[in-house]
């Protein structure tokens, strides 16, 4: 939307308000994750700025576009409304941006088959002229997670909306995450140079190899090459498909003793959040005792060389395939990841392949599921899969039900199995989040549009026997077996059959080398159930307090003495300093304020209106009286008149006759 | 709860967004924008 006015500040305050299902809180925080990563837009509690977004359970999924400036901005996640995608879609509203469809160049991309959309919904199709929205100079976008699908506001079941190109018919109307151009517009349109949580991302397509270095205290280096006799036969990013391009890193390990090292360091990077995640992916073509060490190298104040650090130890690499990887780090200085190939006992015609390196300040997923051979499994009655059992980090087994036997849609459920610490867990299971997510395989995270659904597990759930649906498995689940026939107890699934379609499915990198990732992380919510903590007024992001150039501007929370420091302001009034001169800033809030040198006194539009109101009836009633008064004396007036001219004009009567 | 072995949060059908709100019998703007009044003039 155009207009400077409906911008938002970089970090936008926002509520969570009680109201929030507790999976809708979870989800709500995931999509700021997804934010911080991807743009320059970050999320705070609000701390009591002039305007703030306040998220709340109200009917529906509903958004305003742009910041109104009304102080709070309600953004409605109702019932159902608890999927990633659409609240990043309603965020997007409350950013500025208007549906896709409704540009002013739409119609040069998609039809609108006006006879097939219910009556009276037409105006859902509006069109917005380029003086009211900007395209900000990106083409149109048919993967746009703003976009209406093909069937919105049908009236039958022919589409509405019929793409021009019609590969994109069953593309619009995705709602799996931002597509390239959403970030492109949302990047313009704040003028963002940098993300909060991005740090690198790396696909050794460039000579270059991304800045990254050779150790000089290693016995072999790692090469930048396309493929490799012993294998990889290409690399991960592009698996072949492009003829002069598709590089990665080896460590040719044929061609050393055993123990020998290869070390490939990562440039220096800067940690804002004090908490990253690393994802690559490796292929062992040598000794399955092969093994990749990942280390960090810290630089802290006058410690040049920087201080390594062992993070993990990679060991047991199956042989003959690219396999994904996640290692968590925890690092507040500047620092290099390490990378350290070992060469293992035995046999060895290959060696260690790394490529498609992604690091993030974000959280790593707890447990990978990779899926070999996937294709076969869509749509075939053998498309029923069981995951392996994991623990959560709370230590409740879980597994995941993944159903592709369906025609059209993939579906997938989570079950609490039977565990080996039943007995030290709290049961019901209570507020345990589970985060299941098909992972885009692009190298580059910032271009991954990964499908994440998430539940939350209720303790209070029952079912229609009357049992709790979380309690322990041992005592509501039904028996299963492992495939090595181990048995064990499994409780209900709770999950979705439309978690993405088979069309879908089969776009983007979701299936790489035949392969699939689910990636799930099961955390404990339980915090979210209370109420967020409410705002200590702070002086607001939107106010310029003039003070004087170069002086701090203390507030009475800070510890800057100053005229503050014996400056009290009541109602929760902050000082501020103005021209050297300690004053309050008032709280106020949608139709109450606090007015007075200290806040002492408060206002509230209610009371304005009743004073008006009455004020306006006073003066109503004095102008009547005043009208009154003067009508009566008036005519006194004229009536003492009649009466003199009457006297007078009898005397002229009788002389006239 | 019914008693399925898998209980469905989306009732089985894939609702997106204007879905929900048209079977709540929100009559929103586009299906989810809640306007103010410069911005409906807009359009």
């Amino acid at each position: 939307i155009i207009g400077e006015n409906y911008r938002w500040p970089h970090t936008i305050p926002y509520v969570l308000e009680d109201s929030l299902e507790m999976n809708a809180k979870g989800v709500i925080l995931n999509a700021f994750e997804r934010y911080r990563l991807k743009t320059c837009i970050d999320f705070k509690p609000w701390a009591g700025e002039t305007n703030y977004i306040s998220v709340f359970k109200g009917s529906g999924c509903w958004s305003s576009v742009g910041n109104m400036r009304a102080g709070k901005q309600e953004l409605s996640i109702g019932q159902n409304c608890d999927r990633i995608a659409t609240i990043q879609h309603e965020f997007l509203h409350a950013l500025g941006f208007w549906h896709e469809q409704s540009r002013s160049d739409r119609d040069d991309y998609v039809n609108i088959i006006w006879d097939r959309i219910q009556s009276g919904k037409e105006h859902n199709f509006n069109t917005y002229d380029d003086q009211a929205s900007d395209t900000l100079n990106v083409p149109y976008d048919y993967t746009s997670v703003m976009h209406y699908s093909k069937t919105a506001f049908r009236n039958g079941t022919e589409p509405t909306i019929v793409t021009r190109i019609p590969d994109f018919m069953d593309v619009i109307g995705q709602r799996m995450d931002f597509s390239d151009s959403d970030l492109l517009k949302l990047n313009r349109l704040y003028n963002c140079s940098s993300s909060l949580s991005f740090m690198d991302s790396c696909d050794f397509e460039l000579e270059n190899v991304c800045g990254m270095i050779q150790s000089s205290g290693d016995n072999a280096d790692w090469q930048r090459v396309s493929q490799v006799p012993g294998g990889p036969e290409n690399d991960h990013s592009n698996m072949g498909q492009c003829k002069g391009s598709g590089f990665f890193m080896h460590f040719n390990s044929s061609s050393v003793n055993v123990g020998a090292t290869a070390v490939l360091e990562s440039r220096k990077l800067y940690p804002k959040r004090g908490f990253q995640c690393l994802q690559f992916y490796l292929y062992n073509s040598g000794s399955e005792n092969n093994q990749l060490n990942i280390y960090i190298r810290e630089y802290s104040a006058g410690n040049e060389n920087g201080t390594l650090t062992l993070v993990e130890e990679i060991k047991g690499i199956p042989l003959g395939s690219w396999e994904l990887y996640y290692v968590t780090m925890k690092v507040t200085n500047k620092f290099r990841v390490v990378f350290e190939g070992v060469k293992g006992t035995g046999a060895s015609s290959g060696g260690l392949s790394i490529d498609d390196i992604n690091l993030s300040e974000t959280r790593c997923p707890h447990h990978i599921w990779r899926i070999r051979n996937f294709t076969q499994l869509i749509g075939s009655p053998d498309g029923t899969l069981y995951s392996p059992p994991f623990y959560s980090p709370k230590g409740y087994a879980f597994q995941i039900y993944l159903n592709l036997s369906h025609p059209e849609n993939a579906g997938i459920y989570f079950h609490l199995i039977s565990g080996a610490n039943d007995d030290q867990l709290q049961w019901p299971c209570p507020w345990q989040q589970a985060t299941m997510t098909l992972l885009d395989q692009n190298p580059d995270i910032r271009q991954q549009m990964s499908n994440q659904r998430s539940i939350t597990t209720d303790p209070f759930m029952t079912t229609d026997n009357g049992n709790y649906f979380w309690d322990r498995p041992s005592k509501v689940g039904q028996v299963a077996s492992f495939p090595n026939g181990t048995q064990f107890r499994r409780g209900r699934g709770y999950g979705t059959s439309a978690f993405i379609t088979h069309e879908r499915l089969k776009n983007r990198d979701f299936i790489k080398g035949n392969d699939v990732y689910i990636l799930l992380t099961v955390e404990d919510i339980s915090h979210l159930n209370s109420t967020q903590t409410q705002p200590v007024p702070t002086p607001d992001d939107n106010t310029h307090v003039n003070s004087t150039p170069g002086q701090p501007v203390p507030t009475s929370t800070s510890g800057i003495a100053g005229p503050c420091a014996n400056f009290k302001c009541e109602n929760d009034g902050v000082c501020a300093v103005r021209g050297g001169k300690a004053e309050c800033r008032c709280p106020s809030g949608e139709d109450w304020w606090y007015l007075g040198e200290r806040c002492e006194k408060k206002g509230s539009t209610r009371d304005t209106i009743i004073i008006a109101v009455s004020s306006t009836a006073a003066v109503f009633a004095l102008m009547l009286i005043v009208t009154l008064v003067s009508v009566y004396c008036t005519r006194k007036k004229y009536r003492k008149k009649a009466t003199s001219k009457t006297a007078d004009i009898s005397l002229e009567n009788q002389h006239a006759f | 709860l019914p008693t399925p072995e898998n209980f469905d949060v989306d009732g089985g059908i894939d609702q997106d967004i204007f879905d929900i709100n048209e079977d709540l019998g929100l009559d929103l703007f586009e299906g989810d924008i809640k306007l103010n009044g410069v911005q409906g003039r807009n359009s």
